[in-house]
């Protein structure tokens, strides 16, 4: 089973056309395996990105080189997915 | 096995097995309303079940409405299960969904993509696609909402199969989409198609293929602008409303553009809670909220299409 142990959520809202072009840049950085929840393409939706962990500091560090803010909605995934299977397994009993 | 559709929890995500049997309790409960049928199988031979609202007559105007066809979509199922006991529970007490009912279908497929759906509980939780295999990749699955035959292959699908909006090889290549598309064609009476998706709050029409506003685009417009208003009153759920294109992004391949393109005028697609704080791990508690709020924006979309008949 697949775990995402120390995986966060990242919020950027976009704030410019420059973001975005450098939001969508990230799409296209295979290694960094980011999951898009919603992908950037206008300045009025914010945009949502699960980030493996092992990808973490490299992607908060191209954020914060190109000033762009941003703020964690999940802190740990599995954390959050540890709570819903135990929920579930109580439902279950 | 649950008994009754009255003590199975509604605020709960299930797996599917769960889901499955519930339907037989909710067939059994309401025989003369509701029938189970099996459309297809699935690319793992999982069985595809609609649940056939109807009050008698054959090939009614019907409305369509799938959920869950992005297996990690958790609250978009779970208001499926919800929606439908509402459906059948309500039929005679409430008035605008018994007229509804006297003179049209309702088919609902509330999971869209059983192998996805099953892979979410039991290998990755954030799995999306389908699982079919592609010759020539050790990657898995096509997103079954680019596969469609609407601006197949066009700008937002990816050709790539390692990548979460790959297209398939071609249109209705996934046996998932295919077993839909039978049906809506072999009935051929088909009013209404609504797909529900989650998170973002949104209330879309077609196209995502293009930019290009539909020959409906006004009406479809004013429609979706009314339905999330009525959805707003319970809690102030703010949604916004718009083609795919426009308030998403262009994304070829998409059920209602190729249910809206094959004459179908009433072709919406949700997306239902959260505002980005859980995702797609909306706390269950969140499920009941949510499958309410909706079925506000679904029956006025519902009462819309019966009194506009075409």
């Amino acid at each position: 089973e697949r775990v995402f142990t120390g995986d966060q959520v990242l919020r950027v809202n976009v704030r410019s056309e420059e973001d975005l072009q450098l939001l969508r840049a990230m799409e296209t950085q295979e290694e960094w395996e980011l999951d898009f929840w919603l992908h950037p393409v206008s300045t009025e939706l914010p945009v949502d990105i699960r980030v493996p962990r092992s990808s973490l500091s490299s992607v908060k560090e191209y954020l914060q080189a190109h000033a762009i803010p941003f703020t964690v909605v999940i802190e740990n995934m599995q954390e959050v997915l540890d709570e819903e299977k135990a929920e579930m397994e109580m439902n279950r009993m | 096995q649950e008994r009754s559709t009255r003590s199975f929890n509604f605020g709960a995500y299930h797996p599917l097995e769960t889901i499955y049997s519930w339907m037989d309790t909710l067939v059994a409960q309401y025989p003369q309303l509701v029938t189970k049928e099996e459309i297809g199988r699935s690319y793992e031979n999982r069985p595809m079940y609609v649940l056939k609202f109807s009050t008698g007559g054959t090939k009614r105007p019907a409305i369509w409405i799938d959920t869950g066809i992005h297996a990690r979509e958790w609250v978009s199922q779970a208001t499926g299960v919800w929606t439908a006991n509402k459906i059948a529970s309500e039929y005679t007490t409430d008035a605008s969904l018994t007229s509804l009912l006297n003179t049209m279908d309702i088919y609902m497929l509330i999971l869209t993509n059983p192998d996805g759906y099953a892979y979410t509980h039991t290998n990755d939780r954030m799995w999306r696609k389908t699982r079919s295999r592609t010759s020539g990749s050790a990657c898995r699955g096509v997103d079954p909402n680019r596969n469609w035959d609407a601006g197949f292959g066009g700008p937002g699908a990816s050709k790539s199969p390692c990548s979460d909006s790959y297209h398939g090889p071609s249109a209705h290549s996934e046996i998932e989409v295919k077993n839909v598309v039978n049906l809506i064609k072999s009935h051929g009476n088909f009013k209404s198609f609504i797909s529900v998706h989650a998170y973002s709050q949104l209330l879309m029409y077609p196209y995502g293929y293009s930019c290009r506003a539909v020959p409906h685009q006004q009406e479809l417009d004013s429609i979706g602008r009314v339905a999330v208003e009525k959805l707003a009153v319970l809690y102030g759920t703010k949604y916004k409303v718009g083609s795919i294109c426009n308030i998403i992004y262009q994304a070829s391949g998409g059920s209602i553009d190729w249910s809206y393109d094959v004459g179908i005028k009433y072709s919406f697609a949700f997306e239902l809670r959260d505002t980005g704080r859980f995702g797609f791990i909306l706390p269950a508690n969140q499920i009941i909220p949510t499958a309410s709020e909706t079925w506000q924006a679904l029956k006025y979309i519902m009462g819309y299409v019966r009194d506009h008949p075409y």
